[in-house]
């Protein structure tokens, strides 16, 4: 707009105009709806309220209308040309007959009166920082913890919440070897920090603080034997939400609904019906939270049949069931829907059986896993309405190799833009995407796509 | 002379047309800033 | 003048808000909010240096037509029931 850029060439015409601008968006945001209505959304010509859009005068109190062309006519009658829309607060040139657009100064004009306070408050982001790519040392059979590691600090939405310093910003406690979501920012720090002040040991210096906030709050997990990665998993988000509930006591969360970074992205909804043989009548409906799925792998080939036994759950025999609608008395089927599907799910192939003699096996059978996942035919489909297909992208395996007790953890995950690495112990190498998917997997992380 | 129902629709038609303008505002007004910021081909 | 005074009387009375914020709200569900986005974005493709009386001259008619018969005849019914309260005829 020539004419707003003609006001701009004299700086303090420039101020008054943004001053008075600021001041109109200032009273359009915090009137209450009658003033709004009465006062800058009613025409001082016609009286009318809403008689189209309404325009506050830069230069003076009129408000104009625009379908009886109202405000157009105190322009042409005084010369005032600037008019502020009461309903968006976008500035309107009635010398140009138009909306003023992409003048950077009028659209961040809020900013303009605290700019100096801005400056002086605010840090240029490093543009140093790495690109997460960091192996973690391997201290006596850690592999099952570090493979956890690499696979948060990979996930989109752990990377967020980290670098949103929401945790360290309301920790009381501020010590990375006392507790573990300071821990595990100083993992990310390392890894995605300022390059020039780290060497590979400062940068496992996160890592050995959380390993040693794991040993000091689960003894178990001291010592050099082998353990379950994904008991470790459990443990990792179950801390994550103690140490979230201990840092917003004050902010009290809706019963039942925790917005913890391991329960807004990891928890879903399962829902379990119970099916007659004989009429499939559903009843019994239960609903549990659930924050993996647990899936057998017995005689499946691939992760779809393994969710396909799953869904279609198991036939009850201790059960004295007589249905309600047909008083059949056979052995009813107790049947998996996932009633809510979690942003990132993830799971688990249950490879190790531990049988009735204490000892354990590990299955070491091929699962065929796609790099895309359709997950609604294992939703709660409700009849009226058809489900989006909802699609989810694997971002990241955790596999298994040799036995129960001799075995090895990697970790691989995809970064942004799609390249794929393998994260073994301190060894950092990129793989394709077709050897990911031969992998011996035990733990899969599907990450929400696409919706409908 | 105005009747109730002529007044009813003229208030109607009032809220509608402010309606219309506010979207019609906002999407030329936010096209043409982004048009200014990235260019004529930005998606 | 007289609806002038009427609407602030609506106003006043809150009825306006409700009335207002009950005819957003069913456009909304309708979809028209939408398709008067999508016409808008179509004319502004159409002829990018398009302003805004040139887009929506083309925009405002369609519009006011794409409204449901439902909603239109539910919301002038119920100003009128509003004005049939306040208005000695």
């Amino acid at each position: 707009c020539p004419h707003l850029n003609q006001a701009f060439r004299n700086e303090k015409t420039r101020d008054g105009v943004l001053k008075t601008y600021n001041m109109i968006r200032y009273i359009i945001e915090h009137s209450t709806f009658k003033n709004r209505y009465l006062l800058s959304m009613r025409c001082s010509e016609c009286n009318e309220i809403n008689c189209g859009s309404t325009f506050m005068c830069l230069q003076c109190g009129f408000c104009g209308c625009w379908n009886s062309q109202h405000f157009l006519a105190h322009s042409e009658k005084v010369g005032h040309i600037f008019g502020v829309n009461s309903s968006n607060e976008l500035l309107f040139c009635f010398k140009c007959m138009d909306f003023v657009s992409g003048n950077e100064m009028l659209a961040n004009s809020m900013l303009i009166k605290c700019w100096d306070d801005v400056s002086v408050k605010s840090l240029l982001p490093t543009a140093r920082g790495r690109d997460g790519l960091c192996g973690l040392v391997n201290m006596g059979s850690t592999c099952f913890m570090s493979s956890i590691v690499q696979t948060l600090v990979h996930n989109p939405y752990v990377l967020k919440y980290s670098l949103d310093q929401y945790h360290a910003a309301h920790c009381t406690v501020q010590d990375s070897k006392s507790c573990f979501s300071c821990a595990l920012d100083s993992v990310v720090t390392s890894f995605y920090g300022p390059s020039d002040d780290v060497t590979f040991s400062t940068q496992q210096r996160g890592f050995i603080d959380l390993l040693s906030c794991a040993w000091k709050i689960d003894k178990n997990l001291a010592g050099y034997s082998q353990q379950d990665a994904h008991e470790f998993w459990q443990f990792f988000l179950n801390q994550l939400h103690s140490d979230h509930t201990r840092i917003s006591k004050n902010s009290p969360t809706k019963v039942g609904h925790c917005n913890c970074i391991a329960h807004s992205a990891f928890q879903g909804t399962l829902r379990s019906t119970i099916i007659c043989a004989d009429c499939h009548e559903g009843s019994n409906n239960t609903f549990d939270p659930m924050m993996d799925l647990s899936l057998e792998i017995k005689n499946k080939f691939n992760l779809v049949e393994c969710l396909q036994s799953f869904h279609e759950g198991e036939t009850l025999t201790d059960f004295n069931y007589k249905c309600s609608s047909c008083e059949s008395v056979r052995n009813p089927i107790k049947q998996m829907n996932i009633a809510k599907l979690p942003p990132v799910m993830v799971l688990q192939l249950k490879r190790f059986e531990h049988l009735m003699s204490g000892t354990s096996v590990k299955l070491n059978d091929p699962v065929h896993f796609p790099a895309y996942l359709n997950m609604t035919p294992y939703c709660h489909q409700d009849s009226s309405s058809g489900m989006p297909v909802i699609i989810y992208e694997l971002v990241a395996v955790i596999s298994h190799e040799g036995s129960v007790n001799q075995g090895h953890y990697t970790s691989m995950c995809k970064i942004p833009g799609g390249q794929w690495f393998r994260f073994n112990d301190s060894m950092v190498v990129t793989i394709s995407e077709e050897e990911v998917l031969k992998q011996q997997a035990y733990l899969l992380y599907y990450i929400v796509r696409q919706v409908g | 002379a105005p009747t109730i129902e002529s007044t009813s629709q003229s208030i109607y038609d009032n809220l509608l047309s402010t309606m219309i303008q506010d979207i019609v505002a906002r999407s030329t007004t936010q096209a043409k800033t982004l048009r200014a910021r990235y260019g004529d081909n930005s998606t | 003048q007289l609806k002038g005074q009427i609407q602030q009387h609506l106003v006043e009375s809150g009825n306006y808000e409700l009335i207002s914020n009950k005819l957003s709200q069913k456009l909304l569900q309708e979809g028209w909010t939408d398709q008067v986005k999508r016409l808008t974005s179509v004319e502004i493709d159409n002829n990018k240096n398009a302003s805004f009386p040139e887009v929506l001259a083309k925009v405002e008619p369609k519009a006011i037509q794409l409204v449901s018969e439902s909603t239109k005849q539910e919301i002038i019914s119920q100003i009128q029931s509003y004005l049939s309260e306040i208005v000695e005829t």
